[in-house]
Order: C-alpha cells, then sequence, then structure tokens
C-alpha cells in the first residue's frame, strides 16, 4: 500500500505567464514525481501540486528563487489519509 | 436496505454495486440497472437508468469518479441516486422531467482505479491499463476521447497524470460509453462531474474557438450557479474550460458537444480550499446537495427547451 508520508500538497499562485511557464517547467521534471491535482492554468485558478518528501527542497528552492508565491495547502497528505480510513471504519461499526 | 445506507460515508466499489442492486430492487417500475461494458480489468460497467416509460426517449447522461481519486463525486453520485427515486412522484419539477426524459447515471465510470484508490494508492486518478513499452500504468481518461485528441494540455508521456493514451478511445472505460451514447441516438444532456475546483465548465477544452452555443451554455451555467449557491454560499465560477481553468484536450464534454449534445457541461465540485480530494465525509451531504440544486437547473432546463 502506498503511504504520503512527508507529502506536501503545495498551492501556488502565479502572477504573469511567465510564472506559468516556470510551473509548467516544474512540471516537465519528471524524477520530481510531483502530482498536479489541478493545474498548471492560468493566474485566475491557483495550482495545487503534491510533492513527495524527496522533492520538496528542490520544488521549494525552485518556487522561491523564481519568486513565485506560494502555500502548503497540505502539511502531511498521510495524516489526512489515515483519517479519512480512520473515518470509513468507524462509519462502518456505527449504527445508522 | 436503501434506507439504511449511511449516504455520509465514502464506501467502496463493492458496497456501491451492492446499493445499485438494493435500489433497483426497492423500485423495481423507476429504476434498472445496464451494463454497458467491462473495465481493463474486467468489472462490469453498471449505468443507472431512471424511466416512467419502456420506450426509448430523449434522455440525460450523468456521470461521477471518472477520476478515481475524486471520491466526493462517486458518493455525491449515491446520493443522486437516491434523491431521485425519493423526489419522483413527489416533486413535482423531478416528477415532470422524469415523465418527459430518461436519466442515466454513471457512479463509479472508473472502477478499477476507484478499486486501487481503496486498496493500494488513494491518490490514484487514471484507469489500470498497461501501457506497451512502460513501465507507467494508466490513461488520464478524461484526456482519452475523440475531441481534439493529441494536442495541447494533455501529456503523451505514460507517466503523466494527464497521460492521453495511445488513441483516442484507447480506454474501455471511454469507449464504453462513447458506444452507448451512439447506440442511444438520443442523449440531450451530458453532464461529467469532478471535483475539487468549485467550477461548472462547458466545451471548448481543446480549443479556444467559442462552442457555437456558447451565450446559451453561459446563460445555463450562470442560473446553475445561482441555484447551486443559494444553499450553503458555496461560491463557484463558470465558463468554458478553456478560458476557466486551462487548456485540455481529448476532454468528454468535447466530445459530447461535437457528437450533438448541445448541452454539455463538466463540474468541480467543492472543496473550500483546504482537502483537495480528501474532503472530510461530513461535506459530502453538504456538496450533494448543493449540487443537485444546480442539476435540476440544467435538467430543467432541458426539459423546457428541447432541440
Amino acid at each position: 500500500k502506498e503511504t504520503f508520508v512527508g507529502n506536501q500538497v503545495l498551492r501556488i499562485f502565479v502572477a504573469n505567464e511567465a510564472d506559468v511557464e516556470k510551473v509548467k517547467e516544474l512540471e516537465e521534471l519528471q524524477e520530481l514525481q510531483l502530482d498536479f491535482w489541478r493545474g498548471p492554468g492560468g493566474q485566475d485558478v491557483p495550482t495545487d501540486v503534491r510533492v513527495p518528501f524527496a522533492s520538496l527542497q528542490a520544488v521549494k528552492i525552485f518556487l522561491e528563487s523564481s519568486g513565485i508565491r506560494y502555500s502548503i495547502l497540505i502539511d502531511d497528505l498521510q495524516t489526512l489519509v489515515d483519517e479519512e480510513q480512520t473515518q470509513m471504519i468507524r462509519q462502518h461499526f456505527m449504527p445508522q | 436496505s436503501v434506507e439504511t445506507f449511511n449516504y455520509a460515508s465514502y464506501h467502496t466499489l463493492d458496497e456501491i454495486y451492492n446499493f445499485m442492486d438494493l435500489l433497483v430492487a426497492a423500485n423495481p417500475n423507476l429504476v434498472s440497472k445496464i451494463q454497458i461494458g467491462n473495465s481493463y480489468e474486467g468489472r462490469p460497467l453498471y449505468v443507472l437508468k431512471f424511466s416512467t416509460r419502456g420506450t426509448k426517449r430523449p434522455a440525460i447522461w450523468i456521470d461521477t469518479g471518472i477520476h478515481s481519486r475524486e471520491w466526493v463525486t462517486q458518493a455525491s453520485g449515491v446520493w443522486f441516486a437516491k434523491k431521485i427515486v425519493d423526489s419522483y412522484g413527489k416533486d413535482p419539477s423531478l416528477t415532470s422531467i422524469l415523465d418527459n426524459l430518461d436519466i442515466f447515471l454513471e457512479i463509479v465510470t472508473n472502477p478499477d482505479g476507484f478499486a486501487f484508490t481503496h486498496t493500494k494508492n488513494r491518490m490514484w486518478r487514471k484507469t489500470r491499463s498497461i501501457n506497451s513499452g512502460s513501465a507507467c500504468i494508466g490513461v488520464d481518461p478524461n484526456r482519452n476521447w475523440d475531441a481534439g485528441f493529441g494536442g495541447s494540455g494533455a501529456s503523451s508521456n505514460p507517466c503523466s497524470e494527464t497521460y492521453r493514451g495511445p488513441y483516442a478511445n484507447s480506454e474501455r472505460e471511454v469507449k464504453a460509453i462513447v458506444d452507448f451514447v451512439k447506440s442511444h441516438g438520443n442523449i440531450k444532456t451530458f453532464i461529467s462531474i469532478h471535483s475539487y475546483s468549485q467550477l461548472l465548465l462547458y466545451p471548448y477544452g481543446y480549443t479556444k474557438t467559442r462552442a457555437p452555443d456558447y451565450q446559451e451554455l453561459n446563460n445555463i451555467a450562470k442560473a446553475a450557479v445561482a441555484a447551486l449557491s443559494s444553499l450553503y454560499d458555496t461560491q463557484y465560477r463558470y465558463g468554458s474550460i478553456i478560458t476557466t481553468i486551462y487548456q485540455a484536450s481529448g476532454g468528454t464534454i468535447d466530445w459530447t458537444y461535437n457528437q450533438g449534445i448541445k448541452y454539455s457541461f463538466t463540474f468541480e465540485l467543492r472543496d473550500r480550499g483546504r482537502y483537495g480530494f480528501l474532503l472530510p465525509a461530513n461535506q459530502i451531504i453538504p456538496t450533494a446537495e448543493e449540487t443537485w440544486l444546480a442539476l435540476m437547473a440544467i435538467m430543467e432546463y432541458t426539459r423546457d427547451h428541447p432541440y
């Protein structure tokens, strides 16, 4: 079973077309094993990307050095997956 | 039973398939289950048909879960199915829709991927087909349709999450719908449901060219979003795929629109900016409830504006 320990989901805000192109460059870097949940699109819709722990530093440095703003949407993905799993199990054993 | 089924929880594929059987058994004069094909791994592809007459009539198609990790969509599909049977004969508007049109609902459009999200990889998006010459599995079924196939906004790399596949309709899950839509020949509205960007979109995604029915589709989307937002004030944006979110070629509703299904829409259901695909289960019912209002707006328009 694949785990997502230490994976973060970053929300990237692009300010212009040059930023969009930069994020598209990031998408092309297969070795980072990024999973784009949304985008990269235009300036109106932020891009969300799941970043494996091993690629976190590289991605953040890339964004910061390019002057692209981002925030952490999900701090530890596995924690949320575990919560979801716990909730499903609990629901199955509770009377409706 | 369909009455004790927990609609506020996420369920496995087996549980959803069992739910379908329960729904059909409890409402044999309204609901039937049709198998439109098999998935790559051999799972049946089921569609629920809601119909009040035996003859083939104009129809509305709704599908959920083509991207397997978007669990709130399959969960909403289950809720919609129950809502339809509960509303028929009680809600005058839904009753009149079903008196004039059939509704087809495919709750788990990508069952292989959905099963995989429950067992191996919660974040799986694609189908599970093997790609010749690559170690990477699966095709993005929302890039595999014959509409601008192979263009910008889809990847030719099998390891990409937006891999388009080797050719249009290469995925059985896509081909099954294509065959069904073509053989039916009288589908008037096609709504494909995704999550989580809070959008209601219409064609096109592969080209900046405006759809010929752009203005009408925009008006319908505006009304549908207003209905949706009236319940919990969830803020939706609407517009064509390419202008509202990003360029995407080989998408579902671009194909259906080019096929002559004028009322072609795709939803991105709620998230509210915190959870992505891991929307907590306590938000399933609010999500389904508000989406239902938008679906009703589109279905009512279909009923009132035949073509």
